[in-house]
């Protein structure tokens, strides 16, 4: 596609027709979307964040991340979508208007591009990233596992066959650790939301303590408004709570680490299947997917934006 | 590039809170080769696990001998693969 007015949403695409988005978008809007390199992945990939700024330094800013699971399609493609919205509405939906003018919005769209470009040619059910493992024949480590929060406690495996592998030491992938680097850097984000399927959950920490977090009842309260707004679209039905509590213990996780570097606001969403296709979920739900998530991230980033601490 | 043919994707539901420990031992049986999709949470929530061909009659055995309930989610894994790669493949070409 010649711009992203005619880039088709309702498909899924490979690493680089997504690459080439990001790029297009960019040149489409300098004044308002900027992409930044946060580093490589193992097989050299770059990192590609986006930034959509309306100005100022360090502004407080909200992080939104798409397939660190890379056989979980669905969320590549709703990131897509999220960032051709975002330059949609700004400057005509007041409430996305209100957070950029003093917000950052940072989107990872392909988090886990090794692992991504892997199930486009090798491995559709590929969900970790390639580096190898010294002294095993299995590849690759789980980026959800690889987090300095309760890492090498239970909730994650020893085995670098497990698909729950959490890697030889935290920070260990280049995919985890740019992100680490880059939340340290800038050190004022104020909301995390890493996004994967199917489940239909919206996660809030801990996952590795069954001690509740000291924001529980404002992030319970929160997450129960967001899937009040994602349900209102079509109805899709969506459990809510802390990890521990909702799905299992998982050591090592994201928003573990998220929170404990001080970002309240920090969430994991595991977007549809509403019927029986697990991962393969048909491209033709990928437009609806994403609008009804949209409504959820409005509703965490307006509150993030109305509640700056 | 990996194929699955003949694998199929199994939804397994507890029937109460006793089943739970029984399916999660599953986990543990790595010669079936299981790649859960959805992991075990509680009664309420399916367990969908990816099973290799090669498994498939073992790891129904299993479950059938410990009256676990579980239903076929995908018959045959490869085949909405092929499906998948086709839809992207025309779309593609109807974008060129």
């Amino acid at each position: 596609p010649r711009n992203t007015d005619s880039f088709d949403f309702s498909r899924y695409h490979t690493i680089s027709e997504i690459y080439s988005f990001q790029d297009m978008l960019v040149a489409e809007n300098p004044n308002l979307v900027s992409k930044i390199v946060i580093g490589q992945s193992y097989e050299g990939r770059p990192l590609n964040v986006l930034k959509f700024s309306t100005g100022g330094t360090k502004r407080p800013a909200i992080w939104l991340d798409t397939g660190i699971h890379s056989r979980e399609w669905v969320t590549q493609a709703s990131g897509t979508w999220f960032a051709k919205k975002i330059v949609t509405d700004y400057g005509r939906d007041p409430a996305i208007t209100a957070i950029l003018n003093k917000m950052d919005i940072f989107l990872e769209i392909v988090t886990n591009p090794d692992g991504y470009y892997f199930t486009h040619n090798s491995n559709r059910m590929w969900r970790k990233t390639r580096k190898p493992n010294s002294g095993s024949s299995c590849v690759g480590v789980d980026p959800n596992r690889n987090w300095d929060a309760g890492f090498g406690g239970a909730g994650a495996s020893n085995n670098p066959c497990s698909e729950t592998y959490r890697g030889p030491r935290a920070h260990s992938e280049p995919e985890v650790k740019s992100i680490v680097d880059f939340v340290k850097s800038h050190g004022n984000f104020k909301a995390f939301v890493s996004i994967h399927s199917y489940s239909q959950m919206l996660l809030y920490p801990y996952g590795y303590t069954k001690t509740p977090c000291k924001d529980q009842a404002e992030l319970h309260n929160l997450a129960k408004k967001a899937i009040t707004d994602l349900a209102s679209l079509y109805n899709t039905s969506y459990r809510y709570g802390s990890i521990i509590n909702t799905i299992y213990q998982a050591s090592g996780g994201t928003i573990d680490w998220t929170y404990n570097q001080g970002i309240k606001y920090s969430y994991t969403f595991e977007l549809r299947d509403t019927g029986r296709y697990g991962f393969i979920l048909p491209a033709n739900q990928i437009i609806p997917t994403a609008k009804e998530t949209w409504l959820a991230l409005m509703a965490i980033m307006d509150h993030t934006s109305k509640n700056m601490y | 590039k990996e194929m699955f043919e003949g694998h199929q994707v199994l939804r397994i539901v507890a029937k109460d809170e006793t089943q739970l420990p029984l399916i999660k031992n599953l986990e543990d049986m790595v010669e079936f080769e299981l790649d859960f999709w959805r992991g075990v949470t509680d009664v309420s929530s399916p367990v969908d696990v990816r099973v290799p061909f090669h498994s498939l009659q073992s790891v129904k055995i299993h479950l059938e001998s410990q009256d676990i309930e579980y239903s076929i989610m995908i018959g045959d894994l490869q085949v909405m693969l092929d499906e998948e790669q086709q839809e992207m493949e025309s779309a593609a070409r109807i974008a060129e």
